[in-house]
């Protein structure tokens, strides 16, 4: 998956 | 979540904490770019604004919080609470030559034209060369005193950390996001010349990094 549907990250 | 998320959250939350009880302890933030931290603060008001509109885990949530209000409280030290000490003849980087590319960016490059997830590609380009008024202090002033130092290593560390992260989360989930990933190994190569003058130096017993 790419970084726009969940950004789970700090 | 893996071992190298979490050390790198870990290393993150360390670096602050050490300057946050370094200016509290010495009541003094002389060597310290208020720049660099107002863009942080800026970093990470414009890249938690999902705080409002997504809920990923107590965890997330937990961090974001504790990110934000130490970052405001060290642009309070710097700025109001301690500003006789702050050293602004020297924190002379001009931020706007950082500002209006990164927001010219981050018009351009971005998963979705829409407000929050270009609020949120500025944050990464701008966490990216964040720490640049900070280095420019350092070599203008040609020192920096060992706390500075130990700050600047777990923050370092930190982006090191997060790009073990990336290479596990690609192998394993395949996750691969661009934005982070680019723009994260561009910031960390900033650290490289810098971590090589912190283990040749400052590990070896100074007091101070005195710059070549």
């Amino acid at each position: 998956h790419k970084g726009a549907d969940m950004k789970d990250e700090l | 979540m893996n071992v190298f998320r979490l050390a790198g959250d870990v290393s993150h939350l360390v670096a602050i904490i050490i300057l946050l009880v370094k200016i509290w302890r010495s009541k003094s933030c002389a060597g310290i770019s208020g720049k660099s931290q107002v863009l942080f603060a800026l970093v990470f008001t414009t890249r938690y604004l999902d705080l409002f509109t997504v809920f990923i885990s107590a965890y997330n949530t937990i961090m974001k919080v504790v990110f934000l209000a130490m970052s405001y409280a060290t642009v309070y030290l710097i700025y109001m609470r301690f500003r006789n000490m702050y050293d602004s003849e020297n924190d002379t980087f001009r931020v706007e030559f950082l500002l209006v590319p990164v927001i010219g960016l981050s018009f351009l490059e971005n998963y979705a034209f829409t407000p929050l997830e270009i609020l949120w590609t500025f944050s990464i380009f701008l966490e990216a060369v964040a720490i640049m008024p900070q280095l420019f202090m350092i070599t203008k002033t040609g020192e920096a005193e060992s706390i500075t130092t130990h700050y600047l290593f777990f923050l370092g560390l930190y982006r090191a950390l997060y790009i073990a992260n990336w290479v596990w989360r690609y192998h394993t989930e395949e996750f691969f996001d661009q934005i982070a990933v680019v723009s994260g190994v561009v910031q960390t190569i900033f650290y490289c010349d810098f971590f090589y003058l912190y283990v040749t130096r400052v590990l070896r017993g100074k007091a101070k990094m005195i710059l070549p």
